[in-house]
């Protein structure tokens, strides 16, 4: 889904 | 988040926190390469495009101000600050990090996850980030030796991608569908870039002698 690839990482 | 993004986090801020220091204390970046300075802003400043768009958590955006702020007062230091910029050794500081720029965005506008604008950008800074530390590397190499606060910079920075890896590996093994090569193949290449120095870094603190790197 869309938060699966959303860029968590700094 | 998991231990290892943390100390991963925590580690960089020491980083950029222990050259701000060093530099705003002393008012002198004696050994401290701008040109790798300059990289980091333009890494963070490709990478956090999307801090406005979109949020991801209070730590998240947080993080991101600390790591543009600290970078671009660096730069701005280096550059502009009256009595810190004549301690700029720009003779020494010569690497050509414009061409590093130049191979990124060509190699991120090739690989990337998405075609797109914040996309590609945010793969350029990865790749930037890779390299970033040359400059100050070839500035060692140069420079011969190295006082306390730039080791423990680049031996922190060194660190704080070490721990990533961890993290990914972690988030491998515990999240489905966690793949992101780029990712992976861009940090693991930072942090092995690092390796030598940390060998010089390791003999010198068990011989308890100054830093020398090889010619």
């Amino acid at each position: 889904g869309a938060d699966s690839n959303k860029k968590d990482e700094l | 988040m998991n231990i290892f993004r943390l100390a991963g986090d925590m580690t960089h801020l020491a980083s950029v926190l222990v050259l701000l220091l060093k530099i705003h204390t002393i008012k002198s970046c004696a050994g401290v390469s701008l040109k790798t300075q300059e990289l980091y802003a333009i890494v963070f400043a490709t990478r956090y495009l999307d801090i406005l768009t979109s949020f991801v958590s209070i730590y998240n955006t947080l993080m991101k101000l600390i790591f543009l702020g600290s970078s671009f007062s660096i730069v701005w230091y280096m550059k502009y600050h009256k009595t810190v910029r004549r301690t700029y050794d720009r003779d020494q500081d010569t690497f050509r990090h414009w061409f590093l720029m130049l191979p990124c965005l060509l190699l991120a506008l090739l690989i990337h996850e998405k075609f797109t604008f914040f996309e590609v950008l945010w793969t350029f800074s990865l790749y930037l980030e890779a390299v970033a530390i040359l400059p100050q590397l070839v500035l060692l190499q140069r420079t011969r030796n190295i006082d306390n606060l730039t080791g423990q910079y680049i031996f922190l920075l060194g660190g704080y991608r070490g721990f990533y890896i961890l993290n990914w590996i972690y988030r491998y093994f515990t999240e489905p569908h966690y793949v992101h090569w780029i990712t992976w193949i861009a940090g693991l290449v930072q942090t092995l870039l690092y390796a030598d120095f940390f060998y010089y870094y390791f003999l010198s603190w068990k011989n308890n002698k100054k830093l020398q790197l090889p010619a």
